[in-house]
C-alpha cells in the first residue's frame, strides 16, 4: 500500500492476548523468528508505545493494511489458524501488503474467470492501479505466501484463478514459508540491508570460501573441489547438476599414517543474541575412525588471538552419503566456527567432506529424523513411516508418524510413547508443544520455504474412550515393537492428513539426493499461558487483583502489579488503572490559559502601578501648584 | 506394528483449509476474505 504513514517502525510492539490458544502462541513466536531471520523487521513485547500490534484470537484469521494508527491495531488468530504460515500471511498484511493477485499487472499474469466465482464474492478480487498499490519492481509472483490458492471463492469445483503459465497453477496458494519475491518486496519496503540473526551462509562456489582460513595449527589444509576419487561423487548444493560448478571443501587423510587434523577456520563473526546454530552437511568416505570436532575460537577483550573451545565432537559418521549435522554454539563475544578433521592412521583412502553451512542466531531443531531412499514411500499402501523414538529436554519419549499412503496429500503424526523417565514425569502431559518441519534443503537458509507445523499437548483433551489423551502411553496406548523387537506403548496420534501435497513434496528442495529431513523440537510451552510479561504464579497472583480500565494492560515490575496504559499520538491514559485520559489538546488549553492567566495579572499590576503612579504624581502636581501660586503672589 | 487409522486425531479434518476456507466457514464475509477495513470487521458493516 503507497503511503508512509502506513509503515510500521522496523520493531512491532506486540501483546498476545491471553485469548490466543497455547498453540497458536508458540506458532506466533516461530513465524516472528523467521521475520528476524529473513528481514529486518523484529517484534518486542509492547511497553506503552503509540501503536501496537494486539494478536488475539478473534472469529477467523484476519488483518488491516499496513499501520492505521489505532492505537491497538487487532489481528486475529483464530481457530485452526494456528498455522506458521497463515501468522506471517497476516503480519504481512499489517506490514502494508495486499494480496498478491489484486496488483495492477495481475491480469498480464492470471485470469480471473468471474462466473466460477461465488455471487456476491466478487469484491475478493479486487484489483489496485499503481497510485494506490506499488509492486516495487518485483516480478508478479505465482510462489508468494500472499497469493490466494487457485480454488479461492469457488462456486464449484473449477479453479477461479488460472495462471497463464499452466505451470503454476497448483503452486499459487502456497502456505509454507516467504517466497523469495515476498522477501525481496518487504525488504525493498522496509529498507531493509541485513537481518536481525542470519550470520553466514556457504555452499563453497565462489574461490573466497567465503572467508574461510585455513589454521597454521594443524598438519594438513581443506581443499575446495568439486569432486573425489573415493567419494562424494558431487557437492550438496547442487548436486553435480552444472558442469564446472558445485564445490565442498575437502579434507584428504588417504595419505596419513599418523593422527592428522586439518582445521578450517570461518571468517570473524559478531553475535547479537549469544545463542547460534550451525547447521552443515558432512561426508565421511575413508572409515569409521574419522572424527570432525567443532570448535569456537572466542576472542574475549583479554584474548586478541582467541581462545579455542570445544563445542562438539563427531564421531561414528555414517560412511558414503551426506549427512545433516546441527551444532548449538553460545558465542557472546567476536567468535570464529572452526571444523577440525581429524583422521587416525590407517590403511583406507578417502576423507572427510563439508557443504552448504550456515549459521544463525536462532534455536537448532531437537532432532533430526533422516529418510533415506524416500521416493520409494510415496504413494505406496505400505508408506507408513515411523521415527526413531526421542526424547525431549523433559524427558518426554515420542515418535512421528509420517503417512504416505495417499496418492495426494502426506500426513504428519505426534505420539508420546512409553519412555524411561515416564514414573517421574508429569501425566496428562501438560503443554508441550511439537513443532515438525520438512526441510526444504536449500543451500541457504534465507530462501528455503520448509513446510513446518505444531501441535501441543492439552492435559485436558480427552479421547473417545473417556481416557486423557496425553495421559501415560503405557495406561493408553497400544502395544507396538520396535525394528530390533523391543516392546513399547503408543498412544494416539495427534496431526494432520494434509500437511502437504505430493506435488509440493516433489518440489523445491524438499527431497535431495532422494533424501528427506523431518527436524522435530518438543518444548515446554506452559510458560506462555499468560502473557505480558512471562508469568510465574505470582504474576498472575498480583495482577488477578488488579483490573485496569480503557484497555490498559496489567504487568509485573519489582513484585508490583502495575497498569500499562495505551496511548495514541496526541492522547494517552493515565493514573494507577489508567482511569485518567489527557490529550494534547488538554495541555495546550491548559498552557493557553496559563498564558492569559499570566497576562491578565500583569495587566491588573501594570494597570495599579500606573494608577498608583499617577495619582502620586498628580497630588505632587497640585502641592506644586499651590506653592507656585503662593510664590506668584508673592512676587507680583 | 502400523498404527490403526482411527488411532490417530486429524486437527484438519482431511481437508486443507486455506485462510479464505476457514473465514468463509465461519459466515465471515471479510474485505478480500481476510482484511479488516478501517475497524470494521465486516464488509457490510
Amino acid at each position: 500500500i503507497i503511503g508512509d504513514n502506513y509503515r510500521w517502525p522496523h520493531t512491532i510492539p506486540y501483546v498476545l492476548d491471553d485469548t490466543l490458544e497455547m498453540n497458536a502462541k508458540g506458532v506466533i513466536l516461530e513465524a516472528f523468528e523467521r521475520y528476524r531471520l529473513k528481514t529486518c523487521i523484529d517484534f518486542k513485547p509492547w511497553a506503552g508505545e503509540p501503536n501496537y500490534v494486539l494478536v488475539f484470537k478473534g472469529s477467523g484469521c484476519w488483518s488491516s493494511v499496513g499501520n492505521r494508527h489505532f492505537g491497538k491495531q487487532e489481528l486475529s488468530i483464530g481457530t485452526n489458524c494456528d498455522r506458521i504460515a497463515t501468522v506471517q500471511h497476516e503480519f504481512l498484511h499489517a506490514l502494508g501488503f495486499w494480496h498478491e493477485q489484486s496488483r495492477s499487472d495481475r491480469d498480464d499474469y492470471v485470469m480471473i474467470v468471474w462466473d466460477r466465482i461465488q455471487s456476491g464474492r466478487e469484491h475478493n478480487f479486487n484489483m489496485y492501479n499503481d497510485t494506490v498499490s506499488d509492486s516495487l519492481n518485483v516480478p508478479y509472483d505465482y510462489t508468494s505466501v500472499m497469493h490466494y490458492s487457485k480454488t479461492a471463492f469457488q462456486n464449484g469445483t473449477e479453479p477461479t484463478i488460472v495462471t497463464r503459465i499452466s505451470d503454476f497453477e497448483d503452486v499459487i496458494g502456497q502456505r509454507m514459508d516467504f517466497s523469495d519475491y515476498d522477501l525481496l518486496k518487504l525488504n525493498r519496503l522496509y529498507n531493509c540491508s541485513s537481518s536481525l540473526t542470519f550470520m553466514d551462509s556457504c555452499n563453497f562456489e565462489l574461490e573466497n570460501v567465503c572467508g574461510m582460513i585455513q589454521s597454521s595449527e594443524d598438519d594438513l589444509d581443506w581443499q575446495r573441489v568439486s569432486q573425489v576419487s573415493g567419494g562424494p561423487e558431487n557437492d550438496h548444493s547442487i548436486m553435480g547438476q552444472c558442469k564446472g560448478s558445485g564445490f565442498f571443501m575437502h579434507f584428504d587423510s588417504s595419505s596419513v599414517d599418523t593422527e592428522t587434523i586439518a582445521r578450517l577456520e570461518s571468517r570473524l563473526l559478531y553475535p547479537k543474541r549469544g545463542f547460534q546454530c550451525l547447521e552443515f552437511y558432512l561426508y565421511n568416505s575413508r572409515n569409521e575412525n574419522e572424527q570432525l570436532n567443532i570448535y569456537v575460537r572466542d576472542y574475549s577483550a583479554d584474548d586478541q588471538n582467541g581462545s579455542l573451545n570445544i563445542v562438539t565432537e563427531i564421531k561414528e559418521i555414517p560412511i558414503g552419503s551426506w549427512q545433516l549435522y546441527y551444532v548449538t554454539l553460545q558465542a557472546t563475544n567476536k567468535f570464529r566456527v572452526v571444523f577440525e578433521g581429524l583422521s587416525i592412521a590407517g590403511a583406507s583412502s578417502g576423507g572427510l567432506s563439508i557443504d552448504d553451512i550456515n549459521l544463525s542466531e536462532t534455536r537448532c531443531p531437537h532432532h533430526v529424523w533422516h529418510i533415506e531412499n524416500f521416493t520409494q514411500f510415496i504413494g505406496n499402501p505400505n508408506g507408513s513411516l515411523y521415527s526413531p523414538p526421542f526424547y525431549s529436554s523433559k524427558g518426554y519419549a515420542f515418535q512421528i508418524y509420517l503417512d504416505l499412503k495417499s496418492l495426494t496429500n502426506v500426513g504428519i503424526y505426534f505420539h508420546l510413547i512409553s519412555g524411561a523417565n515416564d514414573d517421574e514425569l508429569e501425566w496428562p502431559c501438560p503443554w508441550q508443544q511439537v513443532t515438525m518441519t520438512l526441510l526444504d534443503q536449500n543451500p541457504d537458509i534465507r530462501q528455503r520455504m520448509s513446510n513446518q507445523r505444531s501441535v501441543t499437548t492439552d492435559p485436558s483433551m480427552i479421547d473417545d474412550n473417556g481416557n486423557y489423551f496425553w495421559d501415560k502411553p503405557s495406561k493408553v496406548g497400544q502395544v507396538a515393537f520396535f525394528p530390533n523387537g523391543t516392546q513399547f506403548h503408543r498412544s494416539g496420534g495427534y496431526g494432520t492428513s494434509v500437511f502437504i501435497t505430493q506435488e509440493r513434496l516433489k518440489s523445491r528442495d524438499f527431497m535431495k539426493g532422494n533424501d528427506v529431513y523431518i527436524l522435530l523440537t518438543m518444548e515446554d510451552i506452559s510458560h506462555l499461558s499468560s502473557t505480558n510479561p512471562v508469568p510465574t504464579s505470582s504474576v498472575n497472583d498480583l495482577c488477578s487483583e488488579v483490573t485496569c480500565e480503557n484497555d490498559g494492560i496489567c504487568t509485573v515490575q519489582n513484585d508490583k502489579a502495575e497498569c500499562r496504559c495505551p496511548a495514541g499520538k496526541d492522547w494517552w491514559y493515565m493514573g494507577e488503572r489508567c482511569e485518567k485520559k489527557g490529550s494534547v489538546r488538554d495541555t495546550i488549553v491548559i498552557a493557553a490559559s496559563s498564558i492569559a492567566a499570566v497576562f491578565g495579572l500583569m495587566l491588573i499590576v501594570t494597570l495599579v502601578s500606573v494608577y498608583c503612579v499617577r495619582r502620586k504624581y498628580r497630588k505632587k502636581t497640585s502641592s506644586n501648584t499651590v506653592k507656585t501660586s503662593m510664590e506668584n503672589s508673592y512676587a507680583f | 506394528l502400523p498404527t490403526p487409522e482411527d488411532f490417530v486425531k486429524d486437527i484438519d479434518n482431511g481437508i486443507d483449509q486455506d485462510i479464505f476456507d476457514i473465514n468463509q466457514d465461519l459466515g465471515l464475509d471479510l474485505f478480500e476474505g481476510d482484511i479488516r477495513v478501517d475497524g470494521a470487521q465486516d464488509r457490510n458493516s
